[in-house]
């Protein structure tokens, strides 16, 4: 038997909208542990990690390790009928080939359930290793968010150059060229509005602009982002889930032909 | 050159 309750749906709609477009469909591996979704972009360019730890749900019941295969557009379907101050119960029975998705009003006196078929994927799971990389910068989501879209507008690729000064990002293309620098901020008042940058040795890479702005689809999880960057190595733009986890996105970087 | 995420992480 699984089951995990949240008390409000919001931030499982956030985190569906955050991963349907870079995937149709993924595996959630639930254990004693919490939930783990680990699957690569149809084109296989990036690879979307998502980590919810069971003791941050408000019921959390797991008896048998279960992978359950599911439809991401289907899934965010069936959200979008959740209110966002629902409780959300997902249940499945052991070995079953169906979740459930239980919405229960504050007032207790809605009830809606709905069931989804689960697919059989056959996914390949990567090792990601452990690194120590060069350059780590938090900065405001939203900050991030807005300069892939300004600069996607110049080119598909977008360089991001890190010093210890600040962290650059820049397109050139047919229409010209863009280049937005942002230094570390000096004096932090509000911590949500930093920029932090952590330097071991200055980067500078190339990443196609696409799916950066895939990315910033997790913008509404987290007033922070922080991007990890080492030479030769994918970046990784990693949110918060508050205290229920994290989603880290995962992107190779473009290289000279 | 765009290479995949699978050229720079092995399976597991």
């Amino acid at each position: 038997m699984f089951e995990a309750r949240l008390m409000n749906a919001t931030i499982l709609k956030k985190i569906l909208d955050a991963v349907k477009d870079l995937l149709n469909e993924g595996t959630f591996d639930c254990s004693d542990s919490g939930i783990q979704l680990q699957a690569m972009d149809n084109s296989h360019v990036s690879l979307v990690s998502l980590t919810l730890r069971s003791d941050s749900f408000d019921k959390f019941r797991c008896d048998r390790n279960l992978s359950m295969g599911m439809n991401l557009g289907t899934m965010a379907k069936i959200l979008k009928c959740a209110n966002n101050d629902d409780t959300v119960t997902i249940k499945a029975q052991d070995n079953a080939d169906t979740v459930t998705f239980m919405f229960e009003s504050q007032n207790h006196e809605k009830v809606s359930d709905y069931e989804m078929k689960l697919m059989n994927l056959d996914q390949e799971h990567l090792g990601i290793p452990d690194t120590d990389y060069s350059c780590v910068v938090r900065m405001p989501s939203m900050e991030f968010a807005r300069i892939c879209r300004d600069l996607a507008q110049f080119s598909e690729s977008m360089v991001i150059c890190c010093t210890k000064e600040g962290v650059k990002f820049s397109a050139s293309g047919d229409l010209g060229s863009a280049n937005v620098k942002l230094a570390q901020t000096s004096n932090v008042d509000k911590e949500e509005e930093a920029v932090i940058i952590e330097m071991q040795e200055p980067v500078t890479l190339t990443f196609a602009c696409r799916y950066l702005n895939a990315f910033t689809k997790a913008t509404p999880l987290c007033n922070q982002v922080q991007l990890s960057m080492s030479a030769d190595v994918p970046l990784v733009v990693e949110y918060r889930i508050s205290d229920l986890g994290h989603i880290r996105y995962y992107l190779a970087p473009k290289i000279e032909e | 050159m765009q290479p995949t995420i699978a050229s720079f992480f092995k399976k597991d």
